[in-house]
Protein backbone atom coordinates (compact mmCIF):
# COMPACT_ATOMS: atom_id res chain seq x y z
CA UNK A 1 0.00 0.00 0.00
CA UNK A 2 1.24 3.29 -0.33
CA UNK A 3 2.81 4.92 2.90
CA UNK A 4 2.94 8.47 3.87
CA UNK A 5 6.68 9.88 4.72
CA UNK A 6 7.33 13.29 5.63
CA UNK A 7 11.38 14.83 5.61
CA UNK A 8 12.50 16.74 8.63
CA UNK A 9 12.97 19.68 5.86
CA UNK A 10 8.90 19.44 5.76
CA UNK A 11 8.13 18.53 9.18
CA UNK A 12 10.61 21.62 10.32
CA UNK A 13 9.05 24.13 7.54
CA UNK A 14 5.46 22.93 9.29
CA UNK A 15 6.46 23.75 12.54
CA UNK A 16 5.04 27.78 12.69
CA UNK A 17 2.55 27.39 9.93
CA UNK A 18 -1.29 28.53 11.41
CA UNK B 1 -12.78 36.32 1.53
CA UNK B 2 -8.89 35.80 1.03
CA UNK B 3 -8.34 32.73 -1.02
CA UNK B 4 -6.03 30.13 1.47
CA UNK B 5 -3.95 27.93 -0.63
CA UNK B 6 -5.62 24.68 0.31
CA UNK B 7 -2.12 22.94 1.06
CA UNK B 8 -2.54 25.40 4.43
CA UNK B 9 -6.20 24.55 4.99
CA UNK B 10 -5.93 20.56 5.44
CA UNK B 11 -3.84 18.71 8.16
CA UNK B 12 -1.19 16.95 6.86
CA UNK B 13 -1.78 13.15 8.16
CA UNK B 14 0.69 10.71 9.18
CA UNK B 15 1.32 7.15 8.05
CA UNK B 16 0.20 6.20 11.81
CA UNK B 17 -1.55 7.42 15.14
CA UNK B 18 1.25 8.24 17.61
CA UNK B 19 0.66 8.85 21.79
CA UNK B 20 3.13 10.86 24.13
CA UNK B 21 3.32 9.63 27.63
CA UNK B 22 4.93 10.90 30.22
CA UNK B 23 6.64 8.68 33.33
CA UNK B 24 7.56 10.76 36.81
CA UNK B 25 8.99 9.01 39.25
CA UNK B 26 6.79 9.20 43.00
CA UNK B 27 7.94 5.78 44.69
CA UNK B 28 5.26 5.70 47.01
CA UNK B 29 2.87 5.11 44.21
CA UNK B 30 2.75 1.95 41.76
CA UNK B 31 5.03 1.87 38.93
CA UNK B 32 2.17 2.03 36.54
CA UNK B 33 0.38 4.84 38.17
CA UNK B 34 3.55 6.98 37.20
CA UNK B 35 2.98 6.28 34.02
CA UNK B 36 0.39 8.95 31.86
CA UNK B 37 -0.86 9.48 28.90
CA UNK B 38 -0.59 12.65 27.88
CA UNK B 39 -2.59 12.65 24.25
CA UNK B 40 -2.46 10.80 20.86
CA UNK B 41 -2.12 12.62 17.11
CA UNK B 42 -2.45 11.99 13.65
CA UNK B 43 -1.36 14.62 11.85
CA UNK B 44 1.94 16.89 11.24
CA UNK B 45 -0.48 19.91 12.90
CA UNK B 46 -1.39 18.29 16.06
CA UNK B 47 1.87 16.91 16.57
CA UNK B 48 3.42 20.26 16.44
CA UNK B 49 0.87 21.81 18.63
CA UNK B 50 1.39 19.02 21.04
CA UNK B 51 5.49 19.50 20.79
CA UNK B 52 5.27 22.87 21.07
CA UNK B 53 3.08 22.81 24.12
CA UNK B 54 4.68 20.77 26.30
CA UNK B 55 8.05 21.37 28.58
CA UNK B 56 11.45 20.84 27.01
CA UNK B 57 12.77 17.09 28.00
CA UNK B 58 16.05 18.87 29.08
CA UNK B 59 13.80 20.73 31.88
CA UNK B 60 12.25 17.77 32.98
CA UNK B 61 13.19 16.95 36.40
CA UNK B 62 15.48 13.99 37.59
CA UNK B 63 13.35 10.36 37.03
CA UNK B 64 10.67 11.86 34.82
CA UNK B 65 10.57 9.95 30.79
CA UNK B 66 8.71 11.09 27.43
CA UNK B 67 7.51 8.19 25.42
CA UNK B 68 6.24 7.97 22.32
CA UNK B 69 4.79 5.26 20.94
CA UNK B 70 2.52 3.83 18.35
CA UNK B 71 -1.03 4.01 19.47
CA UNK B 72 -2.08 1.06 21.21
CA UNK B 73 1.50 0.09 22.37
CA UNK B 74 2.11 0.54 26.05
CA UNK B 75 5.70 2.22 26.69
CA UNK B 76 6.86 -0.98 28.72
CA UNK B 77 8.38 -4.47 28.03
CA UNK B 78 5.79 -6.11 29.08
CA UNK B 79 3.24 -5.08 25.97
CA UNK B 80 2.68 -7.54 23.07
CA UNK B 81 4.55 -5.56 20.40
CA UNK B 82 7.56 -4.90 22.72
CA UNK B 83 7.93 -8.05 24.62
CA UNK B 84 10.12 -9.90 21.95
CA UNK B 85 12.01 -6.66 20.76
CA UNK B 86 14.66 -4.30 22.07
CA UNK B 87 16.03 -1.02 21.67
CA UNK B 88 19.19 1.34 20.58
CA UNK B 89 20.61 2.62 23.79
CA UNK B 90 22.23 6.07 23.63
CA UNK B 91 23.51 7.37 26.76
CA UNK B 92 24.12 10.73 27.13
CA UNK B 93 26.66 12.22 29.14
CA UNK B 94 26.03 14.92 31.95
CA UNK B 95 26.52 17.79 29.61
CA UNK B 96 25.08 16.52 26.61
CA UNK B 97 21.76 17.50 28.44
CA UNK B 98 22.40 21.33 27.72
CA UNK B 99 23.51 20.57 24.20
CA UNK B 100 22.35 17.44 22.56
CA UNK B 101 19.24 16.28 24.80
CA UNK B 102 16.40 18.13 23.10
CA UNK B 103 17.78 18.03 19.67
CA UNK B 104 18.07 14.20 19.35
CA UNK B 105 14.82 13.65 21.33
CA UNK B 106 13.08 15.78 18.74
CA UNK B 107 14.83 14.56 15.67
CA UNK B 108 13.69 10.84 16.96
CA UNK B 109 10.11 12.50 17.14
CA UNK B 110 10.99 13.46 13.50
CA UNK B 111 12.26 10.30 12.24
CA UNK B 112 8.82 8.68 13.94
CA UNK B 113 6.10 10.56 12.74
CA UNK B 114 8.16 10.90 8.93
CA UNK B 115 8.33 7.11 8.51
CA UNK B 116 12.11 7.99 8.31
CA UNK B 117 13.19 4.05 8.73
CA UNK B 118 11.90 3.43 5.00
CA UNK B 119 10.48 -0.35 4.45
CA UNK B 120 11.88 -1.13 8.46
CA UNK B 121 9.07 1.51 9.98
CA UNK B 122 6.79 -1.50 10.61
CA UNK B 123 9.68 -2.64 13.22
CA UNK B 124 9.63 0.34 15.20
CA UNK B 125 7.73 0.75 18.41
CA UNK B 126 8.29 4.02 19.55
CA UNK B 127 11.29 5.87 20.96
CA UNK B 128 11.58 6.75 25.42
CA UNK B 129 13.59 9.41 26.45
CA UNK B 130 14.84 9.00 30.24
CA UNK B 131 15.73 12.07 32.38
CA UNK B 132 18.86 10.75 35.13
CA UNK B 133 21.42 12.65 37.31
CA UNK B 134 23.65 9.91 36.38
CA UNK B 135 23.53 10.98 32.45
CA UNK B 136 19.94 10.90 30.22
CA UNK B 137 19.34 7.97 27.84
CA UNK B 138 17.44 7.98 24.51
CA UNK B 139 16.06 5.01 23.18
CA UNK B 140 14.64 3.38 20.16
CA UNK B 141 12.48 0.80 20.16
CA UNK B 142 11.72 -2.37 18.04
CA UNK B 143 9.29 -5.11 17.64
CA UNK B 144 11.69 -7.67 16.77
CA UNK B 145 14.82 -8.41 18.37
CA UNK B 146 15.83 -11.23 15.75
CA UNK B 147 15.71 -9.29 12.72
CA UNK B 148 19.26 -8.38 12.23
CA UNK B 149 18.91 -6.64 8.99
CA UNK B 150 16.07 -4.01 10.50
CA UNK B 151 17.89 -3.78 13.31
CA UNK B 152 21.29 -2.66 12.05
CA UNK B 153 19.45 -0.41 9.05
CA UNK B 154 17.31 1.44 11.77
CA UNK B 155 20.54 1.85 14.33
CA UNK B 156 22.61 2.83 11.39
CA UNK B 157 19.44 5.60 10.47
CA UNK B 158 19.25 6.80 13.92
CA UNK B 159 23.04 7.84 14.15
CA UNK B 160 22.92 9.11 10.63
CA UNK B 161 19.86 11.34 11.86
CA UNK B 162 21.26 12.31 15.33
CA UNK B 163 24.86 12.90 13.54
CA UNK B 164 26.89 11.05 15.79
CA UNK B 165 29.82 10.57 14.76
CA UNK B 166 31.02 6.71 13.35
CA UNK B 167 33.49 6.66 16.36
CA UNK B 168 31.02 6.62 18.72
CA UNK B 169 29.32 2.91 18.84
CA UNK B 170 25.64 2.56 19.99
CA UNK B 171 24.23 -0.76 21.13
CA UNK B 172 20.78 -2.75 20.50
CA UNK B 173 19.31 -4.74 23.73
CA UNK B 174 16.99 -7.03 24.12
CA UNK B 175 14.45 -6.66 26.17
CA UNK B 176 14.51 -10.09 27.41
CA UNK B 177 17.90 -9.75 27.82
CA UNK B 178 17.65 -6.26 30.23
CA UNK B 179 14.73 -7.96 32.28
CA UNK B 180 17.38 -10.93 33.05
CA UNK B 181 20.33 -8.97 33.13
CA UNK B 182 22.82 -10.07 36.41
CA UNK B 183 24.77 -6.85 35.75
CA UNK B 184 24.36 -3.01 35.63
CA UNK B 185 22.96 -3.37 31.59
CA UNK B 186 22.23 -6.47 29.56
CA UNK B 187 25.16 -7.27 26.95
CA UNK B 188 24.61 -5.52 23.45
CA UNK B 189 23.20 -8.05 20.39
CA UNK B 190 24.20 -5.41 17.82
CA UNK B 191 26.43 -2.68 17.63
CA UNK B 192 26.87 0.05 14.76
Amino acid sequence: GTKIFYDRHFLLKCRNSP
Amino acid sequence: GAMMAPDSLIKHPLQNRWALWFFKNDRNKEWTANLKLITAFDTVEDFWALYNHVQKASKLPSGCDYSLFKDGVQPMWEDERNKDGGRWLINLNKNQRMTDLDNFWLETLLCLIGESFEEYSEDICGAVVNIRNKGDKLSLWTKEAGRPDAILKIGRKLKERLSIPAKIQIGFQSHRDTMTKTGSTAKDRFRV
